[in-house]
């Protein structure tokens, strides 16, 4: 429920997708500036990249210890809040093998989202920029060995959260009616159709989340490049993609890439 | 670039071309034998129903193949699942191949027969970029027996644009009801399907996803998988 409200409101004010939806309440304590996500770009061009939060930070993966903590800018963001309702209404009359069915299915999903007055923070780019120069990755690091062998990989870190200022409630709301006749039916109270083995019934319930204020709800990132000797660059620039410069091939996959090759998707654009 | 038709010319080519060779990409599942590929269908359609555990199961497959940092094991996978979910997890692996020892995806896995495993990852990640809903309701299709005709359907727009109800291939969807289910399922897939008095017309909106080609793919999965069924 908290992932499907944050996505909800990310396709309100993001539409273009530079923020990133927090999908789970545990991830969200620790979104700190400059906290290192990893990236995952998909096996398939449908896939959309998967951003996994680390516990760890930039400073904690550089060779020298002493990396100055971000300067941090702090500004209003917006006042969010939505409603969304979803109705269905149907009846479906099927034969499944020689049962006869026959249901009905009512339903309607609402849910509210009030985040209230969110704020954002930002790290000065520039600052961070100033302070990495020179610096290098510890690529002896269990992190950077493991990703450095994995090619669909990219380190990023977190230059941007939205934040709540406020504890907000998200709450769902879902009443399903229906009748058949049948075993006909489907299983989750995401479908609006819906049909048990033999009755009429009502389900309802609702479902309450308060979550408190300055709960991180979306996040920024900025890819890194990271050459072979450490160095690393901020890849700001639109269609400038990060990852390891790689000094000789080696594919970590385990599957013989052959089998992937065969499949006629792997090379379509994206 | 431009949103002229001349983009969604070349988005309704693209599902016509992703239904023709997704279709050449599910032949593994037709050729399993009988029994085994009813087992799959059955776990599958559990899948279709339960985002937790087609979540869960993507997550083995990413471990598997690309490996994650941390490396998860597939205790802490399937521990949020319920016993079932985690019964329905193992047998999906076991019935695709893949035998993970030592509870670690990353380094413990056997894939026994790689073609099959595969061909199952590409329809089990379509089925998870699909968006909110797509997939329970590809699942209430499947109950409705329905999968064929909707990739016949699907394969007939793509081609003009509108199919005909008076072709016996889609007589399924002259119920109106069921046509319910199946112009949300599209919509939510952004194909716009409208009923006329004869005929069926989908409109691929604009500016549309990536979703008509992930739906299409779906689709040839399930439609391969469910042969026989």
């Amino acid at each position: 429920m908290f992932a499907k409200a944050t996505r909800n409101f990310l396709k309100e004010v993001d539409a273009g997708g530079d923020l990133i939806a927090v999908s789970k309440l545990n991830d969200a304590e620790g979104l700190q500036l400059l906290s290192l996500v990893t990236k995952r770009k998909g096996y398939w061009f449908w896939q959309k990249p998967k951003y996994q939060p680390l516990s760890l930070t930039l400073g904690d993966v550089l060779s020298d210890a002493d990396f100055p903590g971000p300067v941090v800018v702090e500004s209003d963001f917006v006042k969010y809040e939505g409603k969304y309702e979803n109705h269905l209404r149907g009846s479906v009359e099927t034969a499944l093998g020689k049962i006869q069915l026959n249901a009905q299915g009512r339903g309607v999903v609402e849910r509210q989202s009030s985040f209230g007055t969110l704020r954002k923070q930002e790290a000065d780019l520039q600052q961070l920029i100033r302070n990495s120069v020179d610096r290098k990755l510890k690529l002896s690091h269990s992190l950077l060995q493991y990703l450095l062998a994995k090619r669909s990989e990219v380190l990023c870190v977190l230059t941007q959260r939205i934040m709540t200022t406020q504890k907000c409630v998200i709450s769902e709301h879902i009443q399903v009616e229906e009748t058949c006749g049948g075993a006909l039916g489907t299983h989750t109270k995401t479908v609006q159709v819906s049909a048990s083995e033999d009755g009429n019934f009502v389900k309802d319930s609702n479902v309450v989340l308060e979550i408190p204020a300055a709960t991180t709800i979306a996040y920024g990132v900025i890819e890194l490049y990271v050459k072979l000797d450490g160095q690393f660059e901020f890849c700001l620039l639109h269609g400038k993609h990060g990852g390891f410069e790689h000094e000789s091939h080696k594919d970590p996959v385990h599957l013989d890439p052959v089998v992937f090759q065969d499949f006629v998707f792997t090379d379509a654009p994206d | 670039g431009s949103h002229g038709a001349s983009l969604l010319d070349e988005l309704l080519s693209t599902v016509h071309q992703a239904t023709q060779q997704s279709e050449k990409n599910f032949h593994p599942f037709e050729v399993l034998p009988e029994d085994r590929r009813s087992a799959l269908w059955g776990v599958m359609h559990s899948l279709l129903f339960d985002k937790e555990l087609l979540a869960a199961l993507e997550q083995v497959y990413d471990s598997v193949v690309g490996g994650v940092w941390p490396p998860l094991g597939l205790q802490s996978v399937v521990a949020g699942l319920k016993p079932l979910q985690q019964q329905e997890l193992e047998a999906f692996l076991s019935l695709v191949g893949c035998r993970i020892q030592g509870g670690n995806p990353s380094t413990g896995s056997e894939v026994i027969d790689p073609q099959l495993f595969v061909t199952a990852h590409f329809l089990v990640s379509a089925l998870a970029e699909m968006p909110e809903d797509a997939a329970a309701l590809l699942g209430t299709c499947c109950e409705l027996q329905t999968v064929p005709v909707l990739c016949y359907l699907l394969h007939t727009l793509s081609d003009k644009g509108v199919s005909d109800l008076g072709d016996p291939a889609l007589a399924a969807l002259v119920d109106a009801d069921r046509f319910a289910v199946v112009q949300r399922l599209f919509a939510l897939a952004d194909i716009d399907l409208r009923r006329l008095q004869s005929s069926v017309r989908g409109v691929i909106l604009k500016d549309p996803h990536i979703f008509p080609v992930v739906l299409s793919i779906s689709l040839s999965g399930l439609c391969a998988l469910s042969r026989g069924q």
